[in-house]
């Protein structure tokens, strides 16, 4: 999902 | 993934494992904030509330688990362990939660990517961040001295948040619409915050005396 691509950082 | 990140996260890793080997080690808190380390596992509780839901990488699961229960045993130590405990400074270390919590929720409500509960707890979390260290500062100014672990601690944090902005200008020029004004102008105040401590940090080392800051 578009959440993921965007926050995949810690 | 790219360098500035991985090296931003691992000295994000080795700051909280040095608090919490000192800690461990030498059974005294002297000199670390209390709330400043709330304020790290509400940051924490709040940023991966996903955890279980948005699956991003084994790296990503695994350091987000080691976040969240080295900052929560930091909390437990500090409060609960009988010999730690004792330790703490609770006198001086009396900066108000809400002062910082409240405005950052707020913001949060507005400043925000998608007005959804996991987006506004994420922005808060990001905005809450940038703010925590400042009950460690406070405290620090305080008792004017600062162990070299506390100060190491410090460092790392700020050394943690000057990778990250490496890492998204690095991601700027490389990934296509990679654009994150929220989290950008956060981490940039965030380590601003820390810039000030650098300058007298750097200065204590660079004439090996040891570190004052000033009242």
């Amino acid at each position: 999902s578009r959440r993921e691509i965007s926050k995949d950082e810690l | 993934m790219n360098i500035f990140r991985l090296a931003g996260d691992m000295t994000h890793l080795m700051s909280v494992i040095v608090l919490l080997l000192k800690i461990h080690t030498i059974k005294s808190c002297a000199g670390i904030s209390l709330k400043t380390q709330e304020l790290y596992a509400l940051v924490f509780a709040t940023r991966y509330l996903d955890i279980f839901t948005d699956f991003i990488s084994l790296y990503n699961t695994i350091m987000k688990l080691i976040f969240l229960a080295s900052s929560f045993s930091i909390v437990w130590y500090m409060r609960q362990h009988k010999i730690v405990r004792r330790s703490y400074d609770k006198d001086q270390d009396t900066f108000r939660h809400l002062f910082l919590i409240l405005p950052c929720l707020l913001l949060a409500l507005f400043i925000n990517e998608k007005f959804t509960f996991k987006e506004v707890m994420w922005t808060f979390s990001l905005f809450l961040e940038a703010v925590a260290i400042l009950p460690q500062l406070v405290l620090l100014q305080r008792t004017r001295n600062i162990d070299n672990l506390t100060g190491q601690y410090v460092f790392l944090l700020g050394a943690y948040r000057a990778l990250y902005i490496l890492n998204w200008i690095y991601r700027y020029f490389t990934e296509p619409h990679y654009v994150h004004w929220i989290t950008w102008i956060s981490g940039l105040v965030q380590t601003l915050l820390y810039a000030d401590f650098f300058y007298y940090y750097f200065n204590s080392w660079k004439n090996n005396v040891k570190l004052q800051l000033p009242a």
